[in-house]
């Protein structure tokens, strides 16, 4: 079974982009 | 600004949004660290789950800074030197 092909790498970058994105505008909005 | 100064301003930055993760600064994050911040992020818990495991490269169950800001370089198209 080849669980890890399908997808590929971008999901992940994706998320993780999304992920820092949201943790700055949140370091940007409060204090 | 030469790429060891683009270094340092993302290790700032990486701690910075470290501190933000780590709120009871510990020195490193968990995975319940990130299931916190799940009220305050647009991300599922899934999501909060693959980015952790994203970012744990050793895959000891804990977050270092150091491992976040290697993540965070890579969010930003930088790598950090190892």
């Amino acid at each position: 079974e080849t669980k890890a092909s399908a997808g590929g790498g971008n999901t992940s970058e994706t998320m993780l982009a999304n992920f820092f994105n949201s943790l700055l505008s949140k370091k940007s909005g409060g204090v | 600004p030469s790429s060891s100064e683009m270094q340092r301003l993302m290790n700032e930055k990486a701690h910075e949004l470290f501190q933000v993760c780590d709120t009871e600064k510990k020195g490193f994050i968990t995975k319940r660290d990130m299931q916190r911040l799940q009220s305050e992020l647009p991300l599922s818990p899934e999501q909060l789950e693959h980015v952790f495991d994203s970012l744990d490269v050793d895959g000891n169950g804990f977050l270092s800074l150091e491992e976040f800001t290697d993540g965070f370089g890579g969010f930003l198209g930088l790598r950090s030197t190892s």
